[in-house]
């Protein structure tokens, strides 16, 4: 028997929110440490590793270590149902092939229960090896959907370049081209303004936009989000979910041939 | 101009 009650269930429909535009249909890992799910895209460029630590859940029941493969339009849309404010309850039987989904409003005076059938997906592991990265930047995650944005209407790559003056992310094409630095400021009066910038090596990378564009649809889920990096590796785009666990992306870089 | 690389090059299936 699986069984996970999350109070702040909102953030479930976040997470779902942020990843069904990148991955259509994914196996969600079940096993008493938590609930994980890791997957690429189509074109294996991009890939989301999600992991929810069993003690973020009021309560979390794990038997058997189960995978759940489910249509994530499917579960955006069953979770479009939870009021914002709705404790989710997800329960699932040991061999059965569907999941149930309960939203109980605080104050309890409305519940309703949704059953989503599971998909068989065959899953495809992949280790992603520890990386000692040569610079990890740490913003607002605001403000990195804000410079994927602008620089779309720019370019659709984007070379990421980090030295100990700031991060510099440039574009061009047809319109011309396009320069952004965001320096750090590890001084910045209020918490959520704070950039920082933990340098080993300058790296520099070049990224398709579009990838990371789709990443900052996790921008409601933490209010930073760090992207590490290193020569010729993929980076790393990091939105810690507070208390719980985190919503992390990798995309391969584009190389000169 | 640079190539896409996927990310089979860089992480091993398990």
């Amino acid at each position: 028997m699986f069984e996970a009650r999350l109070v702040q269930g909102n953030l479930l429909k976040k997470v779902v929110d942020a990843v069904k535009d990148l991955v259509t249909d994914a196996n969600f890992d079940c096993s008493s440490s938590g609930f994980t799910l890791q997957a690429m895209d189509n074109s294996h460029v991009s890939l989301v590793s999600l992991s929810l630590r069993s003690d973020g859940f009021e309560h979390f029941r794990c038997d058997r270590n189960m995978s759940m493969g489910m249509s994530l339009g499917n579960l955006a849309k069953i979770l479009k149902c939870a009021g914002n404010d709705d404790i989710v309850t997800m329960k699932a039987a040991d061999d059965g092939d569907t999941v149930t989904f309960m939203f109980e409003s605080p104050k309890e005076d409305r519940v309703s229960d949704f059953e989503l059938k599971l998909m068989d997906i065959d899953s495809e592991h992949l280790g992603i090896p520890d990386t000692d990265y040569a610079a990890t930047v740490t913003l607002p995650a605001a403000e990195y959907q804000r410079i994927c944005r602008d620089l779309s209407s720019i370019g659709d790559t984007v070379v990421i370049s980090a030295t100990k003056d700031g991060v510099k992310f440039s574009s061009s094409g047809d319109v011309g081209t396009a320069n952004i630095t965001v320096r750090q400021n590890t001084t910045a009066d209020k918490k959520e303004e704070q950039v920082s910038i933990d340098l080993k090596e300058p790296v520099a990378l070049t990224f398709a936009l579009r990838y990371l564009n789709s990443f900052a649809k996790a921008t409601p889920l933490a209010s930073h989000v760090s992207l590490s990096m290193a020569r010729d590796l993929p980076v790393m785009v990091d939105y810690q979910i507070s208390d719980m666990g985190h919503l992390r992306f990798y995309l391969a870089p584009k190389i000169e041939d | 101009t640079p190539m896409q690389n996927h990310l089979d090059e860089f992480f091993a299936m398990v």
